[in-house]
C-alpha cells in the first residue's frame, strides 16, 4: 500500500 | 440483456475517459508537425532528460485516464484493493499503447503529441529510436484492423482485467470478470459481423515486451543521467516505473 499511495489515492478518489 | 448492459457500460466508462474524440483526432490527422517545429523540439530537449520528462508528463496524464477508466469498469472496484493496483500496475501502459492507435496515422507513420501529429523524429532526444519505432510498428499494426471505438475499448477493458497477471490475491474474481467481458465482447463482434478481428489482433506477448523494453530504457537513461533529480518526473509515473 505505501509503496503504491499515489495509484491508491487515486483509486480511492470518488469525487475524480 | 446483462451482456448487452456491460457492453454500453464499457463503452460509456471509455468515451467519458478519453482525452481527445476520435472524430477530432480522424479531423487532424494531417496537421502535422513542420520541419522548424521538429528542429525546436530537437533544441529545446538539449539538457539532457528534457525529452523524456515531457513525454513522461504526456504518459502520466494518459494513464491517470486508464485509472479513471477502471474505475468506472463494471466490477473492477469490487474486487480487492491489491488486485486493482496489480492490474493497473501491470496493465496500464499496455492501456495507453492500445489507445495510441486511435491517434495513429499509419498513413504516415505518425501520432498525436501536444497537439499535432509527430512523426518517430520528433522523438530522436529520447535517444531510443528502436524502442519508438516498436512502439509505432505496434500502433501501425493494430490501426490496419480498423477497430471501432467500441472493439478499442474492449481491447482496454480486456488488457487491464487479466487473470494471468502475476500477484493477484483473488485470481478466480479476476477470471470471472474477465470471463464476462470476454463473452460480451464476443457477442458484440458477432453482431457486428467482425468475429475475423480476434484471431488477427497482435498477441499480448508484444505488448508485454514494448513493457518491458520501456523499463529497459527508462533504466538505461537513468544510468547515463545519475544526477537528474528524481522529481524531475511525476510522482505517478515514478511509482509505477522505478
Amino acid at each position: 500500500k505505501e509503496k503504491h499511495k499515489i495509484l491508491h489515492r487515486l483509486l480511492q478518489d470518488s469525487s475524480s | 440483456s446483462p451482456m448487452e448492459q456491460l457492453t454500453q457500460k464499457v463503452l460509456r466508462s471509455y468515451q467519458e475517459t478519453c482525452q481527445l474524440g476520435s472524430e477530432e483526432l480522424q479531423l487532424r490527422r494531417w496537421d502535422t508537425f513542420s520541419r522548424e517545429e521538429i528542429c525546436t523540439y530537437q533544441r529545446q530537449a538539449r539538457p539532457p532528460g528534457k525529452m523524456w520528462q515531457r513525454c513522461a508528463g504526456r504518459l502520466t496524464e494518459a494513464i491517470q485516464l486508464v485509472v479513471e477508466f477502471a474505475k468506472r469498469l463494471p466490477g473492477f472496484l469490487e474486487l480487492c484493493q491489491n488486485d486493482q493496483i496489480v492490474l493497473l500496475k501491470a496493465g496500464a501502459l499496455e492501456v495507453v499503447l492500445v489507445q495510441m492507435c486511435r491517434a495513429f496515422n499509419g498513413e504516415n507513420r505518425t501520432v498525436f503529441f501536444e497537439g499535432k501529429y509527430a512523426s518517430a523524429e520528433l522523438f530522436r532526444a529520447l535517444g531510443c529510436h528502436e524502442f519508438i519505432s516498436s512502439i509505432f510498428d505496434f500502433a501501425q499494426s493494430l490501426c490496419a484492423l480498423h477497430c471501432s471505438e467500441s472493439e478499442v475499448a474492449f481491447l482496454c477493458a480486456l488488457v487491464l482485467v487479466n487473470a494471468n497477471r502475476r500477484w493477484l490475491q483473488d485470481q478466480l474474481q479476476v477470471a470471472r470478470l474477465q470471463g464476462q467481458l470476454e463473452v460480451a465482447f464476443r457477442l458484440l463482434l458477432r453482431r457486428t459481423q467482425r468475429e475475423e478481428l480476434l484471431p488477427r489482433l497482435p498477441p499480448q506477448a508484444r505488448l508485454r515486451a514494448l513493457c518491458s523494453q520501456h523499463l529497459e530504457q527508462l533504466q538505461a537513461f537513468l544510468r547515463l543521467h545519475p544526477g537528474l533529480l528524481p522529481s524531475a518526473f511525476p510522482p505517478l509515473y515514478r511509482e509505477l516505473f522505478t
